[in-house]
């Protein structure tokens, strides 16, 4: 970093000066050059989502703490070489050979007044589920020495092609021209053949995690059709002492939030 | 004392020949780690090391390192490697050979795939208890991730995303196709 650049003479409250527009949503971001921000080794974003909209998962070089200004919803941090600990449950031994269950890392719930937590490198994402958009307020604490790049934020997103909330700032900083390519998430630099093998599909699948189908324009936040499907226990109201035991019946057996999840009910086995 | 402890701190670790290694499959390859869990000095160096050995054509899945920058010297043999910036950017897609080194910031993702018989490296790492994330395969983050979160953030079928989640066994290291063991056979 610079010599005296916490040598500040006055202050400013800022508002935030660079918005990216996405499908399902709203990235605000603060100039992370500005002298407060870099004496603080910070930067700072808000974004709001609509209704159903997903923030796509990302990862950043350094930590972050999020404040829920308002909605409410689902969230994951994805931690590296943990266990998939939310499971589907079994259904019957006959349609289970033939079924797909899911399993994944922990989901959680937030609401307005929470701080979220997120480790350097761990992948975030974020989905409302309500009418009411949620509003988040992040900052990325690049003075961290979890950060062993510069004092720049930078998003790694797994997926899109859109613009990042702070390559803008990473271009005035470096001085550098507009890349063909920038903007586009952390698949689609390697080669197709590459991840042909890698993951073992199709080139069509290849070519939508790149983002390189037509209608891929949909930026950092997308929103989803007829809803996400999460497998998470349900909510527990506080005080109902009868919603509190069938939470527990039902914390049991984590069941699929919709319909369809419903219908199935763990067989229950005696052997060791 | 804490004086006479220090001194006569364990220094030295064998990676290179281990005979147990922490990643193994007899098709694939090899790789070996050494953090501050190993050799407890590393954790007041705030470094740590991998060695790794790649049998032709098998592949290291593209991951990341999540709190450590990465020097990889190449000591026998070559293979290609990519990697992958924030913006997407492919800032290297070239061939390491034995005597060269590449450096791979912390968060960028790479991949490799051996293109001798045996590709050997070492690997340096900025952090004594570094982690790396997984792209692809078992255990990766799009496998951590719910289902219909991957079908919606790539904009796939769920019958898509489920390939996607499960297609791939391995880990980290993917052995040859079929194909190429029988060509280099």
């Amino acid at each position: 970093s610079q010599q005296n650049e916490c040598q500040l003479e006055r202050l400013d409250a800022l508002e935030p000066d660079n918005r990216i527009e996405s499908e399902g949503g709203l990235i605000e971001t603060w100039n992370p050059n500005n002298r407060q921000f870099r004496c603080a080794g910070v930067a700072l974003s808000r974004v709001t989502l609509q209704r159903n909209a997903l923030r796509r998962p990302y990862y950043s070089n350094a930590p972050q703490e999020i404040y829920i200004q308002q909605g409410n919803g689902y969230f994951g941090v994805v931690f590296p070489g943990c266990p998939e600990t939310f499971e589907e449950p079994q259904e019957s031994e006959q349609r289970e050979r033939r079924r797909y269950r899911d399993s994944h890392q922990k989901v959680n719930r937030f609401r307005e007044g929470d701080i979220i937590a997120v480790p350097t490198g761990n992948v975030l994402w974020m989905y409302n589920d309500q009418d009411t958009p949620v509003i988040a307020i992040s900052l990325t604490d690049t003075g961290s020495s979890n950060n062993q790049l510069d004092q720049i934020p930078r998003r790694f997103y797994l997926a899109g092609n859109q613009e990042q909330e702070f390559l803008r700032y990473q271009r005035e900083q470096g001085g550098k021209q507009e890349q063909e390519n920038d903007g586009n998430n952390i698949f689609s630099g390697f080669k197709r053949d590459f991840l042909e093998d890698a993951l073992n599909v199709n080139r069509h699948i290849v070519d939508r995690l790149q983002g390189r189908n037509e209608d891929e324009e949909k930026g950092a936040i997308v929103k989803v059709k007829g809803g996400l499907s999460i497998i998470t226990p349900p909510e527990r109201q506080r005080g109902s002492r009868q919603e509190e035991d069938e939470d527990e019946k039902e914390e049991r057996q984590p069941s699929r939030r919709r319909d369809e999840s419903q219908k199935g009910e763990s067989r229950r086995h005696g052997d060791n | 004392g804490l004086e006479e402890t220090v001194c006569t701190a364990k220094l030295r670790v064998n990676i290179g020949s281990s005979p147990s290694p922490d990643i193994y499959n007899p098709q694939a390859g090899r790789i070996n780690t050494v953090t501050s869990l190993d050799l407890p000095v590393l954790r007041w160096l705030k470094l740590s090391a991998e060695h790794g050995s790649l049998r032709k054509n098998a592949l290291i899945v593209p991951h990341y390192n999540r709190n450590a920058n990465s020097v990889i010297y190449a000591l026998k043999g070559r293979a290609r490697l990519q990697v992958v910036n924030c913006n997407g950017n492919t800032v290297f897609d070239g061939e390491l050979e034995a005597g060269r080194a590449l450096t791979v910031p912390q968060n960028y993702a790479v991949a490799a795939k051996s293109l001798s018989e045996r590709f050997t490296y070492v690997a340096f790492k900025t952090n004594d208890r570094d982690g790396i994330a997984r792209l692809a395969g078992t255990s990766s983050v799009i496998n951590d991730l719910p289902l219909d979160v991957v079908a919606a953030t790539f904009n796939l079928q769920r019958n898509e995303a489920r390939q996607l989640k499960s297609n791939n066994p391995f880990k980290l290291l993917v052995p040859p196709r079929e194909s190429e063991k029988r060509a280099s056979a």
